[in-house]
């Protein structure tokens, strides 16, 4: 069980600081129409170093930052934190436990730290280099997105099939 | 070059068979190689055979015999690629009460990957170690309830 | 409650002959994946003469015809019928009960009738034309479909409103 | 023309925002001319406000909030162009126990035309006149089995 929990704070509809402990397997998470599972998916892809907007479900970077209701003024960031146990030693660093955090500003200024730690994206990426994730498209399937692998034309398959060789 | 990739694809394959069945409970399942003679510069073609009937287009198949088809995939480039968590939203949506219960099955049985699913089934719901339910009380805002299982497969 | 019934012979998995009687002003059709009920949708569709071959899930219009299993041989033809109750006059015929028959052979050749009567393709067009039915595209929604009106770029809703104008 | 587009289009447009609330039980949609200058030119945009949050556009919408948009835009165009029966195959796969309640009661409520719904989802059975359950006993071949109401909500 490599994932133990995630903190959103900011972050699309999350926009009180929420850390949700995953402790299972399987984690289940439910709950009504428009309630914001689906932007705890977007969160683990975002901290994770996702850059393309249209993969958050946005048209800019800055909508992935609390906007605000009728009764709430907007975030003036959103952060994400996912902690990964590595005690089985997945992840390249001398950590038993690492948190990868990233935050971005309205002004489009990021942060990313690794255990407190600033750092590059580029530092999160290599961490994640070699686990299967982050950026390999098939280990998070999005909402209406699994049909995909199956309607993708024989050459586009076969591009699935060679990054998985 | 030509033979890693043949050997991952024979891999992926093998894999793919496999996750069918265990999916479907029988039927079976194939990937092949629309041209055999050019392993590097060939498409792939997916063949289906459901339970009990004939091998079939991907095309003709029904919206929950295609999503059963595409987790099946899923979970054979996963055999082959392991991860070690993977987020899944919903994707057994179109499935009906027995492919969900088969399903859920396979994630519980399912070693050294956790899986966070999102999900409004409540096969999956039932055969999961923890639940989060998310809400908004207030508005445009979430947040988390804890839920214990028995409440929430009402 | 315009449908009265449908009757499917050798039409997709529907090999023997089986008829639908509709009495409600809401039917629901239930069943496990894959048991045949979206095929009732093409069927429907096909009766009122569709001839695209992709809207009917196929790459030839001889996939409309029962192909066999491993202990059925498959159809020599597909045939649908759709019996409607014109008591409100809504067609313009002279019956207070109209069916439309379709039947395709393996040859590729298609027969039409109303009431049995012999008759082409197009009659059945005009017969359904200004029922808004038939050929519009939002009286019949597909499975996977429905998001599809929100998703048409600015330009292509317009049509969507312009048809219905 | 430009005069008939606008009135069907100020028609659907009273029709959706309607169709919106009755099937949320809250909030607000509207269509709106991206050029308003120019009627027959201009494409449209669609803006919806799910009960309690901001307007927004329908790409940050989740995927029931989505689906219900364009199941209250269905509507809206029928109820300016009728017709008399409409199949639906499976429309309200994403939506959550309580929207499918709405949908259902708004199925039930809508006069003058014949709906046939293929459905998984127990609210929809539950409010249907009758049932009809397809099943293939015979492996790959459809046969129907008449149900009463009560044993196919179990
Ligand atoms: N930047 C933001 N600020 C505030 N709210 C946002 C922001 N981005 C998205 N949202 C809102 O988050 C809500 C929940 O989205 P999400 O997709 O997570 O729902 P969901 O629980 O997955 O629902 P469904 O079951 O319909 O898929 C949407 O109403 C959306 O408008
Ligand atoms: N010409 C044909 N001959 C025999 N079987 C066919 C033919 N065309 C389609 N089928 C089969 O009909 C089956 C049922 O299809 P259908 O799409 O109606 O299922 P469904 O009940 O809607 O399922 P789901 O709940 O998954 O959407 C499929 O297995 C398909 O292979
Ligand atoms: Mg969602
Ligand atoms: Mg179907």
């Amino acid at each position: 069980m490599i994932l133990k929990n995630i903190t959103l704070q900011g972050f699309k509809s999350f926009a009180d600081k929420i850390t949700i402990e995953l402790d299972g397997s399987v984690c289940a998470i439910v709950g009504p129409n428009g309630s914001g599972k689906s932007n705890i998916s977007d969160a683990i892809r975002w901290v994770l170093g996702e850059q393309s907007v249209k993969s958050l479900r946005g048209s800019k970077m800055e909508d992935v930052i609390f906007s605000g209701t009728s009764t709430r003024k907007p975030s003036g960031f959103a952060e994400v934190t996912l902690t990964l146990d590595n005690s089985r030693e997945l992840l390249p660093v001398d950590f038993s436990e690492v948190a990868i955090t990233r935050r971005v500003y309205r002004s489009g200024e990021s942060e990313y730290f690794i255990n407190k730690a600033p750092c590059r994206l580029k530092d999160i990426y290599e961490l994640m280099m070699d686990t299967g994730l982050g950026r390999d498209g098939y280990s998070i399937i999005g909402q209406g997105k699994i049909d995909q692998i199956l309607y993708a034309n024989p050459e586009d398959r076969r591009s699935i099939f060679e990054e998985a060789s | 070059m030509c033979t890693q990739f043949s050997e991952q694809f024979i891999k992926i394959t093998e894999s793919f068979r496999d996750t069918y069945v265990s999916l479907t409970g029988g039927g079976s399942a194939n990937i092949l190689l629309t041209d055999p003679t050019d392993v590097l510069e060939s498409g792939i073609e997916i063949e289906i055979q459901p339970p009990g009937k004939k091998l079939q287009n991907i095309m003709l198949l029904s919206g929950g015999e295609k999503a059963i088809a595409a987790i099946a995939l899923f979970f054979a480039l996963l055999a082959v690629r392991p991860a070690p968590f993977c987020v899944l939203d919903e994707i057994e949506a179109a499935l009906d009460e027995g492919n969900v219960a088969r399903f859920a099955s396979f994630l519980r049985n399912y070693n050294d990957t956790q899986f966070l699913v999102i999900t409004h089934r409540r096969g999956t719901m039932e055969t999961a170690d923890a639940l989060y339910g998310v809400t908004m009380q207030e508005k445009g805002v979430s947040k988390l309830l804890s839920l214990n299982l028995k409440e929430a497969s009402q």
